[in-house]
C-alpha cells in the first residue's frame, strides 16, 4: 500500500487481492471494501496515505467486534491446578506447542506437567517426552493404544499429587468431520471438567497459518465439541499470514492467544493484533 | 457451491427468457467466489474465469435454454482440463534401485505418506522397498518412521540424529543395493520453503542421490500459500509430483488447481486417511467437482 496512491478503483483491486492472498476470506475483504469505500467518501480521503490507518483500524475492529481491545492472556487458576487442553487437525503443531509452553509456564515459575494423550499415532509419545525433557518437566503417558481419556485423569492425579500448577494435555490430530473422534475428544474433556474445578481452564485449538478457508470450519467444529476458549496460530514464520482468524475471532468470538514462529523451544509469542494486521501486508 | 450461487441469475434469466452479457458477467462474478471461497489462489482464478469468459459469451451460454447449466458446464470442463488426466504411475529406474524422494513444509503428511507408497509397492507392484529416515531435526521422527517400518513388516534405514541426512541418503542407496531392495524412500524433514540452508539440503540429496521421483507433499486444507509453497519448491527441485494429503477431511481443495496451474506436475496421490493403506490415485475430475461445491 504506497504512499501518496490516488484511492481509486486500482487501489481497492490491490488492496483486496493482497488481503484474499492472506486467507482473510473474500466475504470478509468484500465487506470491507464496502465498508472504506464508505469511509473515503464520508471523510473525503484522497490519497492512499491517510488509507493505512484507516485500513488497519478497521481489521482491528474486524478482530475485535466491539469488545474492547484486550489481548487475551491465559486464564490460569491463582492457586489449584489449571488444565489446558490441545486440540486441533493432524499436523498443525499441537506437540510442538506444548513443548514451547511448558518451557515458558516454567520460566515463569509454574510447576508443569505433561499429559501424552496421543496414543494413536506412531511415535506421538516419545516426541511429547523428548520435548518434556527439553522442557525440563514431567511426562504422564501410557502405552501406546490405549484410552486417552484414561491417561488425562492419570495426569490429573499426577498433577496434584506432585503439586503442580498447569497441566498441559496433549491430544491426538483429528479432522473434524470424524464424527467419532470427535466424540473421543468431548470425552477427555468431560474427563477434566469432572476432575478439576473449573477445569479445563483453557481449551486450545491449535491452526496452521498455511490452512484456508477451511479454518472456519475447524474453529466451529472444535468449539461445538470442546468449547475452545483460545487459538494458538502456528507457523507464521512462513509465508502463509493466516488471515482467517479475522473472521474467527469476529463470527466465533474465539481469541488468538498466542502465534508459533519456528520449531525451537522459544519459538511462542503471545498474540498482538496490530502487529498481525501489519503482517498481512508485509 | 457454484449451482446454489448461480441460482439467483438463473431464475432472473428464466423470467426474461434470453441471456444478456450483464447476466454472463453476473455468472463469472460468481464463479470467481465459488472458486476463491475453495481456496484457489487470487492470481489462478483471475486467470482461470479469463479462460472462461470467452466461451461464457459464446453461442453454447447465450442460446442455451438453460445457461445456468451450461456455465456450469463450461467452468467443469475448463477445470477437469486445468487438472490434468489421471497420472498415479510410479517411476521405475533402468537399474534399481528406484530411488523416491518426500519433500515438504511441516506437517504436510510426508511420514505417513512414505509408509503408504512404501505399503503400495508391495502390495500392487510387489516390490522390496527401504525406507530412510532422513529427518534428524524432529523429536522422535526416526522413531515414528521405524514404528512405521514395523507395522509393515519393512526395513528402516538410519545412522541417528547425529549423521548429516545426505551421507544417511547415499547410504542407505548402498545398502539397498546390497540387499537388493529395488526402491528407496527417503522420508525428510518438514522445512519452509524460505529457508535457505534447508532447501540447499535438499539440493545436496537430489544432486548426490538422483531421485527417479521427487513428491511435493501437501495438505489440501492449504490456503493460498499452495501457490508460494509448490513454485518455490519446484523451482529449486523440479519435483516430479504432488500428493495432496488429508483429503478424507471436508476441505474444499482449492490449493490443488493453484498447484497445477503453477507448477504444471502431476498430482499423482490423494491422501485419504491416517491408515497406511489410505492411499489412492488422485482423480482430476473428482477433485474438480469438489473444488466447485
Ligand atoms: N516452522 C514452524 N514449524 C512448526 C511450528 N509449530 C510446529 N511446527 C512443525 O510442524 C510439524 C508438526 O508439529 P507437531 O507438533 O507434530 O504437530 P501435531 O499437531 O502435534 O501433529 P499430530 O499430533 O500428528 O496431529 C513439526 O515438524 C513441527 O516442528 C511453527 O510455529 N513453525
Ligand atoms: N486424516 C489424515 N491424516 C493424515 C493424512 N496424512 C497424514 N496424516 C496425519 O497428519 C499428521 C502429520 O503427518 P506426518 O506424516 O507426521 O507429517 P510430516 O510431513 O512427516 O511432518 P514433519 O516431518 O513434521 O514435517 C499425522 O497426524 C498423520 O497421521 C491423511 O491423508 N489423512
Ligand atoms: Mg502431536
Ligand atoms: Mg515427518
Amino acid at each position: 500500500v504506497a504512499r501518496y496512491r490516488k484511492v481509486d478503483e486500482d487501489f481497492f483491486e490491490d488492496l483486496e487481492e493482497i488481503l484474499i492472498s492472506a486467507d482473510v476470506g473474500v466475504t470478509a475483504v468484500m465487506d470491507l471494501i464496502d465498508d472504506l469505500k464508505m469511509e473515503v467518501k464520508r471523510r473525503n480521503i484522497k490519497d492512499s496515505g491517510e488509507m493505512k490507518e484507516v485500513i488497519s483500524e478497521k481489521l482491528v475492529d474486524i478482530y475485535y467486534g466491539d469488545k474492547d481491545e484486550e489481548p487475551e492472556k491465559l486464564q490460569l487458576h491463582e492457586d489449584g491446578l489449571s488444565v489446558i487442553l490441545f486440540v486441533g487437525v493432524n499436523g498443525v503443531g499441537k506437540t510442538t506447542t506444548i513443548g514451547k509452553m511448558a518451557h515458558q509456564l516454567k520460566q515463569e515459575g509454574k510447576k508443569v506437567i505433561l499429559a501424552a494423550g496421543d496414543t494413536f499415532r506412531a511415535g506421538a509419545i516419545e516426541q511429547l517426552e523428548v520435548w518434556g525433557e527439553r522442557a525440563g518437566v514431567d511426562v504422564i503417558k501410557h502405552n501406546a493404544g490405549s484410552d486417552p481419556a484414561a491417561v488425562v485423569f492419570d495426569g490429573i492425579q499426577a498433577a496434584r499429587s506432585r503439586g503442580a500448577d498447569v497441566l498441559l494435555c496433549d491430544t491426538a490430530g483429528r479432522l473434524q468431520n470424524k464424527v467419532n473422534l470427535m466424540n473421543e475428544l468431548a470425552k477427555v474433556k468431560k474427563v477434566i471438567s469432572r476432575e478439576v474445578p473449573n477445569g479445563p481452564q483453557e481449551v486450545l485449538l491449535v491452526l496452521d497459518a498455511t490452512t484456508g478457508q477451511n479454518a472456519m470450519s475447524q474453529a466451529k467444529t472444535f468449539s461445538e465439541a470442546t468449547d475452545v476458549s483460545g487459538i494458538v496460530l502456528t507457523k507464521l514464520d512462513g509465508t502463509a499470514k493466516g488471515g482467517i482468524v479475522l473472521a474467527i475471532r469476529n463470527e466465533l468470538q474465539i481469541p488468538v492467544k498466542y502465534v508459533g514462529l519456528g520449531e525451537k523451544v522459544t519459538d511462542l509469542q503471545a498474540f498482538d493484533a496490530h502487529a498481525f494486521v501489519y503482517g498481512l501486508f508485509a | 457451491g457454484l449451482a446454489e450461487r448461480l441460482q439467483g441469475t438463473i431464475q432472473r434469466i428464466k423470467g426474461k427468457g434470453k441471456v444478456t452479457e450483464q447476466d454472463v458477467k453476473e455468472m463469472t462474478r460468481e464463479v470467481r467466489l465459488a472458486l476463491l471461497e475453495a481456496d484457489v489462489n487470487f492470481k489462478v482464478v483471475k486467470d482461470f474465469v479469463k479462460r472462461i469468459k470467452e466461451r461464457a459469451v459464446g453461442q453454447e451460454v447465450m442460446e442455451s435454454l438453460t445457461p445456468g447449466q451450461q456455465v456450469i458446464k463450461v467452468v467443469k470442463d475448463e477445470l477437469t482440463e486445468l487438472m490434468g488426466g489421471e497420472q498415479s504411475k510410479i517411476a521405475v529406474a533402468d537399474r534399481p534401485p528406484t530411488v523416491i524422494m518426500m519433500v515438504g513444509l511441516q506437517g504436510a503428511g510426508k511420514t505417513t505418506t512414505t509408509g503408504k507408497l512404501a505399503n503400495l509397492l508391495r502390495k500392487k507392484y510387489n516390490r522390496n522397498p527401504l525406507l530412510v529416515a532422513a529427518d534428524v531435526y524432529r523429536p522422535a521422527a526416526i522413531n515414528q518412521l521405524e514404528t512405521l517400518g514395523k507395522q509393515l513388516n519393512m526395513p528402516v534405514f538410519s545412522l541417528g540424529t547425529e549423521a548429516n541426512p545426505v551421507d544417511i541418503a547415499n547410504q542407505a542407496i548402498e545398502q539397498a543395493k546390497a540387499e537388493h531392495q529395488d526402491y528407496v524412500i527417503i522420508d525428510t524433514a518438514g522445512r519452509l520453503h524460505v529457508d535457505n540452508d534447508l532447501m540447499d539440503e535438499l539440493e545436496q540429496i537430489k544432486s548426490n542421490v538422483n531421485p527417479d521421483e521427487i513428491f511435493l507433499v501437501v495438505d489440501a486444507m492449504t490456503g493460498q500459500d499452495a501457490v508460494n509453497v509448490a513454485e518455490s519448491f519446484n523451482e529449486q527441485l523440479d519435483v516430479t509430483g504432488v500428493v495432496l494429503t488429508k483429503l478424507d477431511g471436508d476441505t474444499r481443495g482449492g490449493a490443488a488447481l493453484s498447484i497445477k496451474a503453477v507448477t504444471d506436475k502431476p498430482i499423482k496421490f490423494a491422501g485419504m486417511g491416517e491408515k497406511l493403506d489410505e492411499l489412492e490415485a488422485f482423480h482430476p475430475e473428482r477433485m474438480a467437482s469438489r473444488i466447485l461445491g
